[in-house]
């Protein structure tokens, strides 16, 4: 998972959202319904709760648009980006915007939601027989009054269950009507209009006045789409007139000829040719749920992972049952932190054969005794550490800056180089560890300290030590010749840094996490990609080269560079 | 036998999506999202090569990183997505 930089986040728990606006693609009680479940989503495994207001200001206002929709990114038309949020924050941040040009569904075709009838709001049961005959989609047979209905039973002849579907000719949407119908003809600049139009709008949204006269009355509403209406095109709204006749060939259904992206079309005339009017065939449309669930995550503060099955992985991934992906869970607990009212799930995967976890398999006995001799090194008690040009290796241990280089340490006692203490031997309190060691880090969590050295690492706790062992088995690559610097991140997660790329270490499970490696300049830009040390002290994420150190603080901005021997060490 | 279909392609009026080449979508996909283009202290330049920006691409996809505009590079582009950028500048 990623964050945003400096991990933006809300500051208060009770988090309040609004819904500014409707597609015409689902009833509104659908689409409220499926933005509840998306917040649930995060709610579920933080201590975060979700308000929804019905005016003013909320931290996360939720719109649906087209094109340019009133911010500097504006969407594509149907398909390609379905969405965009902002990450938390004052005015636009936190914000969650929808296309419009998408086809908003339940991702699995046409949701439609009756009204009326005897089916108390049920939804439409495609396909279904009336009458003998199947049908899949709406329908306006067997009625004189032109109102689609559907079946909300497979069976309308045996069960008689019915309710009708979205027509203008039943409701319109938003505007200044309360959701009254359409009324046909209507007068709009002088002109007469038979249907709804997107005429006098720039946006492309479908209305309708709802007296006979709107340069009159000015009551208007916005059109909902019927599910045999095409999306957009220059017909949105219109149904497909089948035959219709395209380059001089005559068509019965949706065809891709004519285009090179292969998506499915149809004129809503009966003659493409001459009229050119044409839009595309309904889909299975994009499950708004999983859109809104992977925004709303954008809203609260995490970034795009690089985990396919992860609900923030940038690609739409139709899914029938959702549940969240732990990389996603780690993320958003990264920020906000765990549930306390959640207890932890029960596992899902078969137990594993009694035996040794990761956190127990080591390949060597746990001993007070060094496995591999420390290469003798003579230490010079005079040594010191304002002398030396460089560092192997610097970390903090025990809340003290520990400086090695060549077999000894020196710790950092106070705040300048007075309170340097050392040089000591690493085989006096290390004993089995190479005099020249890459990197270090004392996890956080467990106290434990890991030395990393070319291809091997070892772990102390206290006296005791497991190791050496290969880097493979944390699952770092067999050609990565040393480990150059390791950054404690949140509990239990250290990024270790080896050339241009960075890998993170979950530390309990001693493995490294899917998604990696990634590049180190991507994410912490600005700092030497050639760093021979990266280390954690006081918050700050230190990148060294030879003498020098680029400091980049926890919004990830260097802040500083200057000389470890003076700066951090305070050498005079 | 069948006949094959030779299709001609049409610029359907209202179409926002415009019938481009590969080369111009991928172009287009590595600047939208971030991958090109990288912001650095000297100002907005081309700081990676486009292979190079295809291999990142490519990791964040967690494709083949081959650094070169293949079929599967390509299929990833033209697959729906959130509109936020990979990459931020």
């Amino acid at each position: 998972y990623q964050t945003f930089d400096g991990d933006l986040k809300w500051n208060n728990k009770d988090v309040t959202y609004r819904i500014l606006n409707y597609s015409p693609d689902m009833e509104s009680s659908l689409i409220d319904d499926a933005f509840a479940r998306a917040f649930k989503v995060w709610s579920e495994v933080t201590p975060l709760t979700f308000t929804r207001l019905y005016d003013g200001t909320a931290d996360i206002m939720i719109s649906f648009g087209k094109a340019n929709h009133g911010d500097p990114y504006p969407f594509d038309g149907k398909d390609g980006l379905l969405a965009h949020a902002y990450p938390p924050g004052e005015g636009m941040q936190g914000d969650a915007h929808f296309d419009d040009d998408e086809f908003w569904t339940l991702g699995t075709g046409p949701a439609v939601k009756t009204r009326y009838g005897n089916s108390d709001g049920a939804m439409c049961h495609f396909p279904y027989t009336f009458d003998g005959k199947t049908y899949t989609t709406c329908t306006t047979e067997g009625r004189t009054d032109d109102l689609p209905w559907c079946s909300t039973t497979a069976d309308y002849d045996n069960d008689k269950k019915f309710g009708f579907c979205p027509s203008e000719l039943l409701y319109t949407i938003g505007g200044n009507s309360n959701g009254a119908e359409c009324v046909f003809p209507f007068v709009f600049l002088g002109e007469t209009y038979n249907g709804c139009t997107t005429e006098g709008r720039s946006d492309g949204y479908r209305w309708c006045a709802t007296t006979n006269n709107f340069d009159q009355d000015k009551q208007f509403g916005f059109c909902p789409s019927r599910d045999t209406a095409v999306i957009g095109g220059n017909s949105e709204g219109e149904p497909c007139h089948f035959p219709f006749t395209f380059l001089e060939n005559t068509y019965t259904s949706c065809t891709s000829e004519g285009r090179s992206d292969g998506k499915l079309w149809c004129g809503t005339t009966a003659s493409y040719d001459k009229d050119q009017k044409w839009g595309f065939c309904a889909d299975r449309g994009y499950s708004l749920f999983l859109v809104a669930a992977h925004e709303f995550g954008h809203a609260l503060g995490l970034d795009h992972s690089n985990i396919q099955d992860a609900l923030m992985y940038p690609m739409y991934k139709y899914v029938e049952t959702f549940s969240l992906h732990e990389d996603d869970v780690e993320g958003i607990q990264y920020l906000y932190g765990p549930n306390p009212d959640t207890k932890p799930p029960k596992p899902t995967t078969t137990p594993s054969p009694p035996g040794p976890t990761p956190e127990t398999e080591p390949t060597e006995e746990p001993t007070r005794k060094p496995t591999i001799p420390t290469t003798p090194h003579p230490v010079d008690p005079s040594a010191d550490a304002c002398q030396m040009e460089m560092f192997d290796a610097i970390t903090e241990i025990q809340g003290k800056l520990h400086f090695f280089k060549d077999g000894q340490y020196w710790k950092m006692t106070g705040k300048d180089h007075k309170g340097l203490k050392g040089p000591y031997p690493m085989a006096d309190m290390w004993p089995a560890l190479p005099a020249v060691i890459d990197t270090t880090f004392e996890d956080h969590l467990t106290k434990k300290i890991y030395f990393f050295s070319g291809t091997r690492f070892w772990v102390y706790t206290g006296q005791n030590v497991l190791g050496p062992r290969t880097i493979e088995k944390l699952g770092l690559p067999s050609t990565l010749s040393r480990v150059e610097g390791a950054v404690q991140r949140g509990k239990g997660k250290v990024l270790l840094f080896s050339g241009e790329n960075y890998w993170r270490l979950d530390v309990k499970a001693q493995i490294i996490d899917k998604g990696y490696p990634r590049y180190t300049d991507l994410v912490f830009g600005g700092v030497p990609t050639d760093a021979h040390d990266v280390f954690l002290y006081k918050g700050h994420t230190y990148f060294c080269r030879g003498r020098f150190y680029w400091r980049m603080n926890s919004r990830r901005q260097v802040d500083r560079v200057g000389y470890v021997k003076y700066d951090v060490m305070k050498c005079p | 036998w069948c006949k094959p279909l030779k299709s001609v392609f049409v610029t359907f009026p209202g179409d926002v999506i415009k019938n481009m080449t590969n080369k111009e979508l991928a172009e287009q996909y590595l600047k939208r999202f971030g991958y090109l283009n990288v912001m650095q202290k000297t100002g907005l330049q081309p700081a990676v090569s486009a292979s190079k920006a295809l291999k990142r691409m490519q990791r964040q996809m967690g494709l083949e990183e081959t650094g070169r505009l293949d079929e599967t590079t390509i299929d990833a582009m033209k697959q729906p997505r959130c509109g936020v950028v990979d990459v931020r500048n």
